[in-house]
């Protein structure tokens, strides 16, 4: 029989316009019969997920002969936040690239694209309220994030159910905004003299909060996403502890020696900010390591080796939301088969109540940039970032080590005759090699 | 499949497409139809994946109708 049409229901809002949110409901029901196939889904979201999985049963055979399996799927994630983080400061990356891993993350149900966009090297994104971040902060001219260029990546996004979540990472990590923004990073001190260096954000003037409430107003506008990462992690504390007015303002706030709690006194005024934006924070556990009060909700991603386990349980037991990305940084390469040592991961396996579990929103694969650029960020990414992709998406139950293998080998073979530079699993060969 | 969806029934009996012939299209019960551009686009894009880019009878502009 043939298969002539696909017949696709949405059977509620479809959400055309929308943007996608931590919420999108992405389940749908794939009835594959002929001549007319069904797709339903509550939204469009879950359409999109049914197509991925629609096309993935069709093959073409030698002959040239398409042809699928009378099929009957029903599906839905089992974690709502499944991410790439992508790094834009440690090397520029150009917008067709990141367009490119958009289409790989539909391909394989990822649905949140983590921009962390500027750090200590660059500071790619234009501002529209603050111009000479970027002016002075970007490695060039040409090498910047345009409103346009932003606008871009977040409606292509959207076409695929993906958000894009944006991530201003403070108070370290932050030396390119001082390049373009006097007076934002603390002077370091040397022998009570002024080193001519810098070092985090400076914590203590009014200034400082009246330039992130400026600049936060405005990511809260250009990025639709109901989050904002605000990053807290790696805050080097020398500069702090050099400096004589920091020191004076940690005497008068009863900090003592602590410059966590600085940290802490930092992170709530942004946290804040932020919530006076009806938008959420994402952190970095260091920020609730340092015991520091969290405004309910605040999700934290954890991403350090040293007592993963422990912390998971910790900071659910505290009620807050989790992402975790410890066990999944594709930016460290080694020889061999990796892939396997990310699908095995179970983002549950710690101890804590159904309740804890329940805060364990998702995960995310991350490519940290100082190795990478748009030269080798896709095969770096993929198909490693599709052992995590499935580890999110399917169930629990899902394990199989070999039957993976082979699926994942197909699947690379598919991304490759898709235009993605996936890098192979094992020996072999596609039937489309030279498609990218 | 990648990833492994939550349920998968198939049967061996196998299902013919060509690609002159096959068109996504919207039922006459959903709620969204060919205003929604978010699934227009999608259908392009996956009609290319699935029978490749040099396959599209219409032109870039079109989704291919019954």
């Amino acid at each position: 029989m043939e298969l002539q049409k696909l017949e696709v229901s949405v059977i509620m809002d479809p959400e055309c316009d929308s943007f996608p949110s931590i919420t999108s409901d992405e389940s749908y029901n794939l009835l594959v019969q002929g001549p007319v196939a069904t797709l339903t889904a509550n939204r469009v979201w879950g359409v999109l997920r049914g197509l991925e999985t629609f096309s993935q049963l069709i093959y073409q055979h030698s002959s040239g002969t398409f042809t699928a399996n009378e099929s009957n799927i029903v599906d839905s994630p089992r974690f709502p936040h499944r991410g790439i983080l992508i790094d834009t400061s440690r090397h520029f990356l150009p917008v067709k690239t990141i367009l490119k891993t958009l289409d790989a993350m539909a391909f394989n149900k990822f649905n949140v694209l983590h921009w962390h966009i500027v750090d200590d090297q660059s500071f790619p994104y234009q501002s529209i309220t603050f111009p000479e971040l970027s002016n002075k902060g970007s490695y060039s001219l040409s090498h910047v994030y345009t409103p346009n260029d932003v606008r871009t990546v977040i409606e292509y996004a959207r076409f695929r159910g993906i958000r894009v979540l944006p991530e201003f990472d403070s108070p370290g990590h932050t030396a390119s905004w001082g390049k373009g923004q006097k007076d934002v990073l603390t002077p370091c001190y040397h022998s009570r003299e002024p080193s001519e260096t810098f070092g985090p954000i400076n914590p203590i003037l009014n200034s400082t909060y009246s330039f992130l409430s400026k600049l936060f107003k405005e990511i809260s506008t250009v990025f639709p996403d109901k989050f904002i990462h605000l990053g807290g992690d790696e805050v080097d504390f020398n500069c702090w502890k050099s400096n004589p007015a920091v020191l004076h303002f940690m005497r008068n706030k009863g900090f003592g020696k602590k410059f966590e709690k600085l940290q802490s006194f930092y992170m709530q005024k942004v946290s804040n900010m932020i919530s006076a934006m009806k938008k959420r924070s994402i952190v970095w556990q260091e920020v609730y390591d340092d015991e520091g009060k969290l405004t309910p909700g605040t999700v934290v991603q954890v991403w350090k080796k040293h007592n993963f386990h422990m912390k998971l349980r910790k900071i659910t037991a505290a009620g807050f939301p989790v992402i975790i990305s410890t066990p999944w940084y594709l930016d460290l390469i080694s020889y061999g088969e990796d892939w396997t040592g990310y699908y095995s991961v179970e983002p549950l396996n710690f101890a804590g109540t159904p309740e804890q579990k329940q805060l364990v929103i998702g995960g995310e694969a991350c490519i940290w940039g100082e190795y990478v650029d748009a030269t080798n960020l896709t095969p770096r990414l993929w198909p490693r970032a599709s052992a995590v992709g499935e580890r999110l998406w399917s169930h629990q139950d899902v394990t199989d080590l070999e039957d993976a293998y082979r699926r994942l080998t197909r699947h690379r073979c598919r991304m490759v005759g898709r235009g993605i530079a996936a890098q192979p699993l094992l020996p072999g060969y596609c039937e489309y090699e030279g498609r990218m | 499949l990648w990833p492994l969806p939550v349920s998968v029934r198939t049967t061996p009996r196998l299902l013919y497409l060509s690609p002159g012939n096959f068109f996504f299209g919207h039922s006459p019960s959903s709620k969204a139809g060919p205003s929604c551009a978010v699934l227009q686009e999608a259908f392009r894009r996956y009609y290319a994946y699935i029978f490749g880019f040099d396959k599209w009878p219409l032109g870039s502009d079109n989704v291919p109708r019954k």
